[in-house]
């Protein structure tokens, strides 16, 4: 069985708020590690990959492996009734029809429960494989959805051109064009403003802004966002989960090519 | 406009 406990609920809210936009249906797959989930949206661009270590959770006990085949919307529902600082259990039997939710209030005297019903998921499971980028950029997660979002209303798509001089979001459309560069550059005082860009090779390519801005929804879970990059590759997008247990929100997108 | 890719061109099937 399945018996894991987070110290605020706030977290699953903001995984499944980020993730809502891209997957309506997924499995939650638990095991002794932690409970991972991978999901491609409809139109097989986008790639969403999550796990929260089981040391994310205190306590965390799950024996063998259970797929929690869930929908989303129905989830969002009844983690609306979930306050952000709320404990969260989630519960499920080996071969489960429903999984359990008790949120409890931090001054324990509030105890609300929910099952939620499952469905069988026949899910598509991709490998990613190892990738070396040319490219990997660590910025704040909060600029980068800015970007996103102003450089939306000039185009559908970006290119990210990174350079030893920085890296360029560029964007061109019927009204104009515009860029955003950002060089490295380290803030001693607050390290989650620091730009840091690590590049072995120079990289452009050209993303959907539609995707991007989407995955963007994580920007509350963390501080810093990093980009992966390399030519012809998916990028990968990374939000670090619930501070240095490894836990991870992570988006791949694929590339546009050729004009 | 460039065309889109889908990430099956990217990753196998596991």
């Amino acid at each position: 069985m399945l018996e894991s406990r987070l110290e605020q609920a706030d977290l699953l809210k903001k995984v499944v708020e980020a993730i809502s936009g891209l997957v309506n249906d997924c499995n939650f797959d638990c095991n002794d590690s932690g409970i991972a989930l991978q999901a491609m949206d409809n139109s097989h661009v986008a790639l969403v990959s999550m796990m929260l270590k089981a040391e994310a959770f205190s306590p965390y006990r799950c024996d063998r492996n259970i797929a929690l085949g869930i929908n989303l919307s129905s989830l969002t529902k009844v983690l609306r009734a979930a306050q952000s600082s709320d404990i969260l259990t989630l519960k499920a039997e080996d071969a489960p029809d429903v999984v359990n939710l008790v949120f409890e209030s931090s001054e324990k005297d509030r105890i609300s429960e929910y099952d939620l019903k499952l469905m069988d998921i026949d899910q598509e499971h991709l490998g990613i494989p190892e990738t070396e980028y040319a490219a990997s950029i660590s910025m704040p997660s909060n600029e980068f959805q800015r970007i996103c979002k102003d450089l939306m209303n000039i185009s559908e798509s970006v290119s990210i051109e990174c350079t030893k001089e920085g890296v360029k979001f560029a964007a061109a459309g019927d009204i104009g064009t515009g860029s955003v560069t950002l060089k490295q550059h380290s803030n001693v005082d607050k390290p989650e403003q620091s730009v840091e860009i690590d590049l072995s090779e120079p990289v452009a390519l050209s993303f959907s802004l539609k995707y991007l801005v989407n995955f963007t929804k994580a920007t509350s879970l963390a501080s810093k966002v990093k980009l992966s990059l390399s030519n012809e590759v998916p990028l990968l997008v990374e939000y670090e989960l619930s501070g240095g247990n490894s836990s991870y929100l992570r988006f791949y997108l694929a590339p546009k090519i050729g004009d | 406009t460039p065309l889109q890719n889908d990430l099956g061109e990217f990753f196998y099937m596991a």
